[in-house]
């Protein structure tokens, strides 16, 4: 899927580089 | 038991019951205790004072204490809800409870309405969808150029924004994620359901029997 047809926060959703799960990996 | 917590409430600000907030959250009383395990570690790991520091919590997520991320430090100032610049256990557990599987939508949305909302204004404006759209940009391996990225705001604000006025209100926001329900998907964590098992690597030493929460 092209960046352009999604919308900002379908982008910012898929591409966030936070996964809390690390927390849980301390 | 009384004895661990007298001693738990002097060395860590803002410890509370893991009863009381196991009855506050979707979590069990042994979740909340080893929640209190993985809070003891993290929040040790800079400066041992009992609570997580910014700096600590970016070293548990990314392993790096330096390492600047804007939804990291939005994440943090959201679980910092006294706003003192540190997270306490109280808050740590009710903040992670809004991730868990069973916490409700409306909190999951209420959460991710404020999390967007950079500034704190009540609305999500187009600059800060701007400033996150760069941010992850960034942070990873896409380059758009700026014409695209003023393409992806104007798409995003003519589903989002109905009534034109520039900025994205919480209604507007709930009806939003409502036709658009894979924006959730982030606000739920699985693992949160049984995390005793799933990450076994953090020490957990129950003292409470389980009571059905």
């Amino acid at each position: 899927e092209q960046p352009t047809s999604m919308n900002a926060f379908e982008l910012i959703s898929m591409s966030q580089g936070l996964n809390l799960g690390n927390l849980f990996d301390h | 038991m009384g004895c661990f917590q007298s001693k738990a409430r002097r060395q860590y600000p803002g410890y509370e019951d893991p009863v009381n907030l196991a009855s506050q959250t979707a979590f069990s009383v042994s979740e909340v205790e080893a929640l209190f395990e993985l809070f003891k570690s993290i929040s040790s790991s800079v400066v041992d004072d009992g609570l997580i520091n910014k700096e600590e919590f970016h070293l548990a997520l990314f392993k790096n204490r330096k390492r600047e991320n804007l939804f990291a430090n939005r994440i943090f100032d959201l679980f910092d809800v006294k706003q003192k610049g540190v997270i306490d256990f109280g808050d740590f557990v009710r903040s992670l409870n809004v991730f868990h599987p069973n916490a409700s939508h409306e909190d999951k949305v209420d959460f991710s309405f404020k999390l967007y909302d950079l500034d704190g204004t009540g609305f999500i404006e187009r600059k800060e969808v701007k400033q996150m759209l760069i941010a992850l940009l960034c942070e990873s391996e896409m380059r758009l150029s700026d014409e695209t990225i003023e393409m992806i705001l104007d798409k995003t604000f003519s589903e989002a924004d109905v009534n034109q006025d520039g900025k994205i209100d919480k209604l507007e926001w709930q009806e939003f994620v409502s036709r658009n329900p894979s924006l959730m998907k982030i606000m739920t964590l699985p693992y949160l359901r049984d995390i005793t098992t799933t990450f076994p690597s953090f020490v957990f030493n129950s003292e409470v029997e389980d009571i059905a929460t």
